[in-house]
C-alpha cells in the first residue's frame, strides 16, 4: 500500500550521506576535519582577520587502548569573527541553513557541512556536540544535538560567561578510523597552509605529537565582495525573480499602522476617504488600500493575507490566505484611481533600465546591443513581459556574445607571489613557476584559474604529481574524475620536452569562483565545464613551457661544464 | 554582514541541479526520460502488472525547424495503478516526497526524480507540467508548475472527465538536445527492455520514426515485499528509532475525550478522582491522566502539549508547547500510582524481545547468542538503556558475525532465465552464460547480483563492453568510476584464455537491493562496497569460466574439423 511521506533535509542527508562523503569512519573522520577548517577560514577570510586555526584529534576517554575505529573527539579553534550566539542553533543544527549562498566566492556552499559532521557524531556515538563562540567579552557554550527527523537542533545546556577574546571552537565527537585517515588529515592540513600562505594552521594529533604551519606573510588577499548576477547565466526562474524583486514584494501589512492613520481614521467609506485624500497618501499606503479595495478586505484582516504578485496582464492579484497557505486569485475591479495605481505599481521598470541595474557590467549600450539581438524593445514595462518574452530574453542572455567578461572583485585569487611562496615553502623545489589566467565565467559565475609547476629540489618521487584546489580548499580524492587531471593527461608533454612519468615534477592547480561546479555534495572533485578546462589547458601550457625552457637552460649549462 | 538564511530542498537542487544529473540540455533530457520510465516501471512493478510504457519527445510547436538545444516535450504514458489524484500535485511538486522511503527493492529512493524534471523543464521554458492520472472511471488532470523557493507544487488548473482505463501520463516541456541526447535515450529505452523482458515498452522519436520492445514473457517477478531492517546495518541513530517506537509516541491529545468521559467529568480533583476510578481506566487514559498531573496541566490544554518521551532512569518527561515549538523538560513528581505507570509505559519491552520483534531473522536463539556476545542482559527494559548501552549494542550489531545472512523476499532479481532471454533477443550471440549470486548484505541492506556474458553472433566490435544496470536500471554514464568496471578490469582475462581486447564479448551485471549504493543523486555508478565487489568478482569469473569452456570447445571441434 503506498504511503506517501516526506523526508527533511537532514532525514535525506542521514540515509544517503556517502553523497555528503561521511561513508565510513576513515572518511567521516577527514571530512568533520575540513568542513570546521574550512568553516574557520571562510569566516576569518570574509572578515580580513588573519586566521590562527587550531585543530585537535583525541581518543575520546572511554576509547582508550581500543583498536581503531573508535571514538574520537575533533575540536577545531579558530580567532575569527565568532557567531551570534542567538544563531548558533541554526547554523550548527540546521541543514541548508547558512551565510554563504551569496554571489560571493567562499569554501562553503551548501549550509550542511558542519551539521553533517555533528549528525555523523551523533548517529555513531549518541553525544552532542560542543560549540563555544566567544566575543564582545563572553563566551557563550552550547551543547546540542539535532533532531535529524525534523531538521532542528536540540540544545542540552547553554551557558555564558566572561571571557576575553575571539573566535569559535566546535568539538565533535564520532567513531572514527584515524590509523587509515591519517595520512589524508595530514596532508589536508599541509595543503591547506601551501594554498593559506597568510594562515597559521595547526593539528595535534591522538598520539600527542603535532603539525605546526606558520603564517609565511602577513598580508590578507582583499575579502571578495558579493556582486550582481552575470547575464550570461541567467535561466528562466532567475530572471523571473529579478523581475519580481524589482517590482518588489509588496508587503501589505506592512503599510498597516499607516493606513488607518492616513485613511481608516478619517471615516469608514475607504473608498470615498482614500480617493478624497489621495494626494497626501504615500505610495506603500495608496497600494495598501487599493489592494484592500480589489480584495474586499476590511482593514483589521490586512495581516491575513500575503501578496504575492500583481499580473498586470491578466489584471490580477495572486495572494496567499497566511492561515491555511491556500493560494487565491482576485481579478481588479474597475475603481479608481486604485486600479491603475496596481497596474503602474505591478509594471515596473523598463526593460533597459532593468537590464542596467541588475546584471554586473550591463551599462546602457550593452544593454542596447543585447536588446537589439535579442529583438525587444527596451521600453517594454518588465510587468508586463509574457512568459514567452521572459523565455526568450532568458535564451537571448545565454547564447549572446556580446557581453563584457565577468567582474572578478567577487573572487579572491591567491595570486602569483602567495602561491610561488607556498609551492617554495611545501616543496622546497629547485624550480617554480606559477601564472594566473585572466578572469572567465562558465555559465556566468566567474572564475580565475591559477597554477603552478615545480621540478626538482625536494621534490620526491617518479612521475607528476598533481596538488589540486578549488577556493582555496585541497582536493584529495578522485583526481582520476576530476577535470584537471583530464588536462594534464591530454597535454602531450614530450613535445615539451619533459618526462611525465619519470621527473620529480608537482602541479598545483586552483580554480577559485562564485561557484565551484563540484559533481558531488562531498566537495571531492570538479566537472569538466568546457570553459573551466580551456583555461586550465592554458595555464599548464604555459607552466610546461616555462619548464621546458628551464630544463633546456640546465641542460645546456651541464653541457659547458662538461666541456 | 553575515545574513543567516534557510533554503528550501527544492531551491537547493534547483541551485545545485548538476548534482542530481540535469547539468545541461543534453543530459537534461536523457534524464527526464529515465526518471518518468523509472517511476512508470516502478509503479508496475510494485502492483504486480505487466507494464506498457510508451515514451514520446516530440518538438514543441514553437520550437519546429529549429537548430538544438531547443524546446521538447517529453511525455512518458503507463498502464500502472496511477495515482490517487490529491496525492499528485505533491507527489510531482515537492521534493524528498514519495513511496519509496521503505525498505523494498525500487528503482526510485529519493523522492526527488519527476520533480527535477518538471523544474528542469520550468527553468528552462516557463511551461507547466501536464499529469494525467486514470483510474476508478475518471481522468483527473493536473497542470502545475513549482514554488522552488518553498517546495510547494501551484496547480494552475485541475479537472475531471469520466474515462475508463487506468495509468498515469507525464508530459513534461523543457530544452534539450536531441541530436546530442538520442543514441544515449535510445540506448537506455533497449537496455530497459533488456532487463525488463516483461515489459512492453515503445519510443517515439521527433524525426516520427518509433522504437518498439515487446514482452518476451508474460509473467511478472513477485513484487518486493517491505521487510524488517538486518541487525548488521544499524547505526546509533536507527537503533533510537526503533526503540523509541516500541516505546510508542504517546499521543496525549488522542485519549482526551476519553479521559473527559472516564475522569474529567467525576469530579474536579484530577489526582483523587483518577486514583479512586484507577481499576476502570483504559491504558491511555491512565497514561494521559498520568502526564497531565505531571506536567500540571488543565485538561483543555493537553491539545497545546506534544509528549516527546519519558525518560524513564531520570525520571523526566520531554515535551513540546506546540504554540511556539520550544522543547521543555519536567521531573516526574513522586504521585502514586501515576508515576509507576509512567515508568512502566516508558519502559518498554525487554531487549530479548525487542530484537526478535524489530529485526528480520532473528529468532529468541540468535538473539541470545548476540546478547551474550554484546556483553548486555536480555532482561534489561529498553526504556531503562543508558546512552552508552545504546551505542554498545548498535556496536555490537556491525561487528557480531553470527546473525543469519539477509532475507531476500524484499529484493526482486530478474532470474537466471529472464536474464538469458533478454541477452540472446538483444545481442543474438553464439554463446551465453548466466548466474545469481546468493543474497548477501551491506551495511544490512540486503543484495544481490546477477550477471550474464555474451560472445560472438549478432555482437559488434573487439573487446569487452560492459552493460551495467542496478534495480533494474541501466546504467550508461560514467562507467570507469563504477565498481562493476573495476572488478572487469581486475580480472586476469588472460588466464581463462580470453582476449578481453579482441574478441566479441558483452557482459551484464545486475546489483539488485533494498538500497543501492550510488555515488550520486543522479544514479549513474556505484560505489565500491567491498561486500558487493567480492559478490561481482565471483560472479564474473563464474561466467569467464564458462566462457573458457566454450571457447576451448569451440576450439576443439574447429581442430576436429581440420583434421
Ligand atoms: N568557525 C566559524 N566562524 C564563523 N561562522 C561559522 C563558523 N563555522 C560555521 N559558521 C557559520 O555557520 C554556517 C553553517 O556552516 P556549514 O558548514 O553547515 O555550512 P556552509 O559552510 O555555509 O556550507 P557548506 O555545507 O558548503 O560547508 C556558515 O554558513 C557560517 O555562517
Ligand atoms: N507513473 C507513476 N505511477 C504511479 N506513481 C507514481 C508514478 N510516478 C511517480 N509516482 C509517485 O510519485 C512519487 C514521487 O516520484 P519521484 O520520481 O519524484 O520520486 P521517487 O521515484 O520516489 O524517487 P527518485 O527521486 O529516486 O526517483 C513516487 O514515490 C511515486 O509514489
Ligand atoms: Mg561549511
Ligand atoms: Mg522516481
Amino acid at each position: 500500500m503506498s504511503t506517501f511521506m516526506e523526508i527533511s533535509p537532514s532525514e535525506f542527508f542521514y540515509r544517503n550521506r556517502d553523497l555528503a562523503g561521511f561513508s565510513n569512519p576513515t572518511r567521516a573522520l577527514y571530512m568533520t576535519v575540513r568542513e570546521l577548517v574550512e568553516n574557520s577560514l571562510d569566516a576569518c577570510d570574509s572578515s580580513g582577520i588573519l586566521p590562527e586555526v587550531s585543530v585537535s584529534i583525541r581518543e575520546h576517554d572511554d576509547a582508550q587502548g581500543m583498536p581503531d575505529p573508535k571514538q574520537y573527539t575533533v575540536s577545531v579553534r579558530d580567532n575569527g569573527p565568532a557567531i551570534d550566539p542567538e544563531h548558533v542553533p541554526l547554523a550548527f543544527g540546521k541543514v541548508l541553513y547558512g551565510t554563504k549562498f551569496t554571489l560571493r566566492q567562499s569554501r562553503g556552499m551548501f549550509g550542511l557541512g558542519a551539521t553533517m559532521a555533528i549528525l555523523y557524531g551523533q548517529i555513531t556515538t549518541n553525544r552532542p556536540a560542543v560549540i563555544r563562540t566567544v566575543r564582545d567579552g563572553y563566551m557563550h557554550e552550547y551543547v546540542m544535538m539535532l533532531d535529524i527527523q525534523r531538521n532542528k537542533p536540540i540544545i542540552l545546556s547553554k551557558s555564558s560567561d566572561a571571557r576575553d577574546g575571539r573566535g569559535l571552537e566546535v568539538s565533535i565527537t564520532l567513531v572514527g578510523d584515524y590509523s587509515k585517515a591519517q595520512q589524508k588529515v595530514r596532508d589536508y592540513i599541509a595543503q591547506t597552509a601551501l594554498i593559506t600562505p597568510y594562515a597559521d594552521i595547526m593539528l595535534e594529533e591522538p598520539s600527542g605529537s603535532s603539525l605546526s604551519f606558520r603564517r609565511i606573510m602577513d598580508r590578507m588577499p582583499n575579502p571578495p565582495v558579493e556582486v550582481k548576477p552575470h547575464p550570461a547565466g541567467i535561466d528562466v526562474e532567475t530572471l523571473r525573480r529579478l523581475i519580481q524583486n524589482e517590482i518588489g514584494s509588496i508587503a501589505m501589512h506592512e503599510a498597516k499602522e499607516r493606513l488607518i492613520r492616513e485613511v481608516a481614521r478619517h471615516g469608514d467609506d475607504l473608498v470615498g476617504v482614500a480617493r478624497e485624500r489621495w494626494d497626501r497618501l504615500s505610495k506603500d499606503v495608496r497600494t495598501a488600500v487599493s489592494l484592500l479595495i480589489m480584495l474586499d478586505l476590511k482593514v483589521e484582516d490586512m495581516d491575513k493575507v500575503r501578496i504575492d504578485r500583481i499580473d498586470p496582464l491578466a489584471g490580477e492579484v495572486h495572494y496567499t490566505l497566511l492561515l491555511d497557505g491556500e493560494y487565491a486569485t482576485a481579478r481588479m475591479k474597475d475603481i479608481e484611481p486604485f486600479r491603475s495605481h496596481l497596474l503602474s505599481i505591478a509594471m515596473g521598470d523598463t526593460l533597459l533600465s532593468f537590464l542596467v541595474k541588475n546584471f554586473q557590467r550591463v551599462g546602457a549600450s550593452t544593454a542596447k546591443r543585447f536588446l537589439e539581438y535579442a529583438g525587444m524593445d527596451g521600453g517594454k514595462r518588465i510587468g508586463m513581459l509574457s512568459n514567452d518574452e521572459i523565455v526568450r530574453l532568458a535564451d537571448a542572455m545565454q547564447r549572446h556574445s556580446g557581453f563584457l567578461p565577468p567582474d572578478a572583485t567577487c573572487l579572491s585569487p591567491i595570486g602569483g607571489d602567495a602561491l610561488e611562496a607556498g609551492i617554495r615553502s611545501i616543496f622546497k623545489p629547485e624550480f617554480v613557476a606559477v601564472v594566473q589566467r585572466p578572469a572567465s565565467a562558465y555559465s556566468g559565475f566567474p572564475f580565475i584559474v591559477e597554477a603552478g609547476i615545480a621540478y626538482g629540489g625536494g621534490i620526491e618521487g617518479k612521475g607528476i604529481r598533481l596538488y589540486r584546489f578549488a577556493n582555496k580548499i585541497p582536493l584529495l580524492y578522485d583526481e582520476g574524475s576530476d577535470v584537471a587531471w583530464k588536462v594534464i593527461d591530454e597535454i602531450d608533454w614530450a613535445r615539451y620536452k619533459v618526462s611525465a612519468d619519470e621527473m620529480p615534477i608537482a602541479i598545483v592547480t586552483h580554480i577559485c569562483s562564485t561557484r565551484i561546479p563540484y559533481k558531488t555534495v562531498g566537495k571531492e572533485y570538479i566537472a569538466d565545464r568546457p570553459e573551466i578546462e580551456y583555461e586550465l589547458k592554458n595555464a599548464i601550457r604555459f607552466l610546461a613551457r616555462r619548464l621546458s625552457i628551464h630544463l633546456s637552460r640546465k641542460g645546456n649549462l651541464a653541457m659547458a661544464r662538461k666541456r
